[in-house]
């Protein structure tokens, strides 16, 4: 909350734009403003009106440098935009700085991202130490189509303003810590050394010779990646990682999404049957990856780019009682099996489970 | 001024890590500590605080993952305090 909790008075609300930046569409722009409107209109009673011509409670303006509030821009990057907290004049307004790389998508800075936060100081709140949360300082990039308001925000704002008028209230993603006992992990894959573990639209990546743990969002190393991968591996031979999502799957070299990709999970030799993957990981000393798909896995072979024969195969048959697998990986000659908060350590020369642990024991907590 | 000994040690980086204490962290724009003074060097005390917010190491220098976090582009509006 900004200290002296400034608020609006009434619910009601007007805004204007004053200007557009050349670099978008007008239309572009307007839209961005109606949906950035619209994420704090959708958790609360409040309403934008959309004026001309006279003065709103948010004056909404692109400016250059120095522009006479006292908070001179700084050219590309940096200060990307402002926003003042609710009251007369210039309370409400925000400015944003016209020297930045605008666009409706993933490249530059995304204005729906920069505007719906700048809308939240005007509203009256202040930023959030929350990384996952749309308050929070940094800009980082979530698909526009994609964005839910996370919970931090929505806390923040009722708390201001009151619940939404909807019979059904909205919740929003909350940002995983790495020592909730309770983590569960969408997929794990190694890459260079490092793992990476996937939940919602971050990752949890833990270097081997650090003992934080950092969180990022997918879209910081792979803007076009969706949110949600199910499953992922890494080919070491081929420094890849391939990442799996419903029926289709990317492969990805360091920040690069290679061309072409996704592909259907069929090419693979999946049968129709399959309609998304649960886990993989891949044996770099057999050249054997493994799929592990409901209660049953497949075996493809790196080298002839094709299923093995006999294939699926009970997974108990083989791994025993490690239930369904949310995610795996392989590290150092061992597997490792994720089934909701539960993690088994298989030894695949004795193929027997060796070790039980959390699902959080990589995180030092 | 408290320099972690694998940062670098130029200009560049004294500026930045004053002017984003001045915009985001209300450091006094007059902030050279008294000499007999008992305070905290301002900037070390604006730094911890800053490294608290961002969830990082705590140590008052400006440290690479500090500098990083200071590099990133943001919002205009300080952390603390009111924007008015």
């Amino acid at each position: 909350f900004t200290p002296g909790n400034p608020k609006w008075k009434r619910n009601n609300l007007t805004y204007r734009i004053l200007n557009y930046t050349p670099k978008m569409r007008q239309a572009d722009v307007d839209e961005a403003v109606r949906k950035a409107l619209s994420v704090w209109s959708n958790v609360t009673p409040l309403t934008f009106q959309k004026v001309e011509d006279k003065e709103a409670d948010i004056m909404i303006s692109f400016a250059y440098r120095d522009h006479r509030d006292n908070s001179p821009f700084d050219g590309p990057n940096g200060q990307l935009a402002h926003a003042f907290q609710p009251g007369d004049n210039i309370g409400g307004d925000v400015h944003l700085d016209e020297e930045e790389a605008w666009t409706k998508d993933g490249r530059g800075y995304n204005l729906f991202i920069v505007l719906a936060h700048e809308l939240g100081h005007s509203l009256g709140l202040s930023h959030s130490d929350d990384p996952g949360a749309l308050m929070f300082p940094n800009y980082s990039y979530t698909d526009p189509n994609e964005f839910l308001l996370p919970q931090d925000d929505i806390n923040g704002i009722q708390a201001i303003y009151g619940r939404s008028n909807a019979a059904v209230q909205p919740t929003g993603p909350t940002t995983p810590q790495a020592c909730d006992p309770n983590l569960t992990f969408d997929a794990i894959t190694t890459l260079r050394g490092e793992i990476f573990f996937f939940k919602g639209r971050y990752m949890l990546r833990k270097h081997p010779a650090r003992a934080e743990t950092e969180l990022n969002f997918i879209s910081l190393f792979w803007p076009k990646l969706p949110s949600g991968i199910q499953a992922a591996y890494e080919n070491v031979e081929r420094d890849e990682i391939l990442l799996f999502k419903e029926d289709k799957y990317w492969v990805v070299r360091g920040y690069d999404i290679v061309p072409g990709y996704p592909k259907p999970i069929y090419r693979l030799g999946f049968p129709k049957t399959v309609k998304r993957v649960n886990a993989a990981y891949s044996d770099e000393s057999t050249g054997k990856t493994y799929f592990f798909v409901a209660d049953r896995y497949w075996r493809y072979d790196e080298k002839k780019k094709s299923m093995d024969r006999g294939y699926p195969r009970k997974i108990i048959a083989d791994f025993g009682r490690i239930g369904r697998v949310d995610a795996a990986f392989q590290k150092d000659g061992y597997v490792y099996f994720f089934h909701e908060r539960t993690q088994y350590q298989f030894d695949p020369r004795a193929k027997r489970i060796v070790g039980k642990m959390n699902s959080i024991s990589w995180f030092n907590c | 001024f408290p320099v972690a000994p694998e940062a670098e040690d130029d200009g560049k980086t004294i500026q930045l890590v004053e002017s984003y204490l001045e915009n985001f962290y209300n450091l006094q724009r007059n902030h050279r500590p008294h000499l007999r003074s008992r305070d905290e060097n301002p900037v070390v005390a604006k730094l911890k605080e800053m490294q608290e917010f961002f969830g990082l190491q705590v140590t008052g220098k400006p440290d690479p993952d500090t500098l990083k976090m200071m590099k990133k582009p943001r919002c205009g509006v300080p952390d603390i305090g009111q924007y008015m």
